[in-house]
């Protein structure tokens, strides 16, 4: 563990209670992509299939628990409890269009050809884009509400600091995983943009207001 | 490649 990792995953773990806060306050999910919560939930269960075979640490096994858990319950917040406020109008993404592609790379390009690791590879390559319908969703709306906002912004910084954790490790333990990496860059790369909406705007105190 | 090592990472 480093701290570049630590942060990262403390920043997702506040991205993922941002997220729940801004539902159980204010009771709706509007704006939100039930469309992406559904490949985060996928992400998980393909990466953590592991969970109950190979102990790393406590420290593992809880955040694995907590991710896994938390996105479930996301999806019965927006698709369930709050189905009203759920605007399916505009989370309109063709999910196909990202599963199988990815599905098909992971079959392809991968580190070893075992059912284990090809499913692993998938959630890799699935994490990486499973922010689109999200993103996609706030284009058509055209604006997002502030709590979002900061909810990407968490997301998003935390896999830019696992690529710097990559870097660290590179270095430190000479430990290099091709596949994490180019993952993580696209990652953070589709996140550039919003970034910059965030960082020029958010941080003033406006809204983020895209053309709609 | 083998596997490197145990996927320590979240």
């Amino acid at each position: 563990m480093n701290i570049f990792r630590l942060c990262g995953d403390m920043s997702h773990l506040a991205a993922i209670i941002i997220l729940l806060l801004k539902m159980w306050k204010t009771r709706s999910v509007a704006g939100i992509s039930g469309k992406s919560q559904i490949l985060f939930a996928t992400v998980f269960t393909a990466r953590y299939l592991d969970l109950f075979t190979s102990f790393i640490s406590i420290y593992n096994t809880c955040m694995k628990v907590f991710f896994i858990g938390t996105v479930y319950f996301t999806i019965y917040l927006i698709y369930m409890k709050f189905k009203a406020t759920y605007d399916s109008n505009h989370d309109s993404f063709r999910v196909e269009f990202l599963i199988v592609p990815v599905g098909g790379l992971a079959f392809l390009v991968n580190h070893e050809f075992a059912p284990l690791e090809i499913i692993w590879t998938f959630s890799i390559y699935l994490e990486s884009v499973a922010i689109l319908p999200q993103l996609f969703m706030i284009s058509k709306t055209g604006e997002a509400e502030t709590i979002t906002s900061h909810y990407l912004f968490a997301l998003g910084s935390y896999r830019a600091l696992y690529l710097c954790n990559w870097i660290y490790r590179y270095y430190a333990e000479g430990f290099f995983d091709l596949i994490a990496v180019v993952a993580g860059v696209v990652q953070t790369i589709l996140y550039c943009d919003f970034f910059y909406l965030y960082i020029t705007k958010v941080m003033k105190g406006k809204k983020i207001s895209l053309p709609a | 490649e083998e596997n490197q090592k145990p996927k320590d990472e979240l």
